[in-house]
């Protein structure tokens, strides 16, 4: 059950998907699983979605772990999930929040990835599709939206580990999110989880151009990560994709902001400098624990700022 | 199950433009199968590579002939996995 459950440890899918039934059973009436599509080798994809009732309200989506070697971002995405839920009635802040918006939060945004790196192959990153007319594997998925597709920082080679895949949303794992944010309409904020490297980024990744709300995310980001630094002393940098790290397009926030949704971020998580994508599991709840916190400030940002 | 015996990730800190243009150049070849963990755009932010074992000479020999610091993050990129596996193993059996 959740209780027993090792938030330190990293787990494999089969786990991670059982644990999400306890997650239901024990808060049935916060917490429910909804399957948005399958993956390309055909493996249940599926959201949390953290609501206390009404329709269509407005909601946040989280997810974690698209590149599949970023094993800390699944199992941070683990540990604030059961966080938010035990949190909700304790904690004013999120009871609030909870009252107000639903949280969807994708766990194993890249399924079969996930698994791949559990079986085959630890730094495998992208989808597992076959490629027409290659032997090698597998799209990036975080270049293969619909924003700038196609443009620099994407690699048209599909032995790339940026291949942007053949058309925008070609990746069946990237259309059954933007199905399901497109059918919603309603989401206010599009967070996403990866590692590493400690940055806290906003759109544009395919261009340098600041977006029309730069100053307000930029401000945004800054606090959050205040508030994320406030634990550990975790030095985390904040700026546009494109400005911050490099350009790189067919990026997920990229394609949420330029869809309406403005509170749009990515955040990169630990560590920098001694393990890579092969964070410790020792690592794995001081780094949840510090993104918590930063989380929490977007999302009651996002919450009193309605749109 | 793939194996990276002897691959080494190294924490490159280009100090110039040139230097990350050089890296883009090492990004983009094919010969060396570089994985770069973090990629080459500004000397602000390191930049981590993973190389096999058999590109280990060539590209420590490009980095050291261009002047461009580096050092080794992880030394065997497999112990690191083999570890990572173990502690999986343990905490599987302790869960179930």
């Amino acid at each position: 059950d959740t209780k027993s459950f090792d938030y330190a440890t990293y787990h494999r899918l089969d786990a991670i998907y059982s644990w999400m039934d306890s997650m239901v059973a024990g808060h049935p009436n916060l917490i429910s699983k909804v399957q948005i599509g399958s993956s390309y080798e055909n493996r249940p994809m599926y959201v949390l979605k953290f609501s206390t009732g009404g329709n269509n309200r407005p909601a946040i989506w989280i997810d974690a772990g698209i590149h599949s070697r970023e094993w800390i971002s699944t199992a941070s995405a683990l540990w604030m999930a059961n966080k938010m839920a035990t949190d909700f009635g304790v904690d004013p802040s999120v009871t609030s929040l909870l009252g107000k918006m639903d949280v969807y939060l994708m766990i194993v945004t890249n399924p079969d990835g996930y698994a791949y790196t559990h079986t085959n192959d630890r730094m495998w990153r992208k989808t597992r599709s076959v490629n027409s007319g290659s032997t090698c594997r597998g799209v990036d998925p975080n270049r293969n939206w619909d924003a700038g597709f196609g443009g620099p920082g994407a690699s048209k080679n599909p032995c790339s580990e940026s291949y942007h895949g053949p058309s925008a949303h070609s990746a069946i794992e990237v259309k059954n999110i933007v199905d399901l944010i497109k059918n919603h309409g309603n989401f206010k904020a599009f967070i996403s989880i990866h590692a590493y490297s400690q940055l806290l980024m906003y759109p544009y990744g395919y261009t340098c151009n600041d977006i029309p709300h730069q100053a307000e995310l930029d401000s945004v980001g800054r606090r959050a990560v205040q508030a994320l630094s406030s634990l550990y002393g975790t030095s985390y940098r904040v700026g546009s994709i494109c400005k911050i790290i490099y350009q790189a397009s067919g990026g997920s926030i990229d394609w949420s902001y330029n869809n309406g949704v403005k509170y749009s971020f990515a955040f990169e998580l630990r560590d920098t400098g001694r393990y890579g994508f092969l964070l410790p599991a020792n690592q794995i709840i001081p780094t949840a624990t510090e993104t918590w916190l930063g989380l929490k400030h977007i999302m009651e940002y996002v919450r009193d700022h309605p749109y | 199950r793939k194996v990276f015996t002897g691959d080494q990730v190294l924490r490159v800190n280009a100090k110039s433009e040139a230097q990350i243009q050089l890296l883009k150049t090492l990004e983009n070849g094919e010969v060396f199968k570089l994985d770069f963990w973090t990629h080459p755009s500004s000397s602000d932010l390191p930049i981590d590579i993973h190389v096999p074992y058999a590109s280990l000479y060539a590209v420590q020999k490009f980095l050291q002939d261009n002047e461009i610091p580096f050092h080794v993050m992880i030394q065997d990129l497999q112990e690191l996995l083999d570890k990572e596996q173990e502690d999986l193993q343990r905490n599987a059996v302790k869960g179930g």
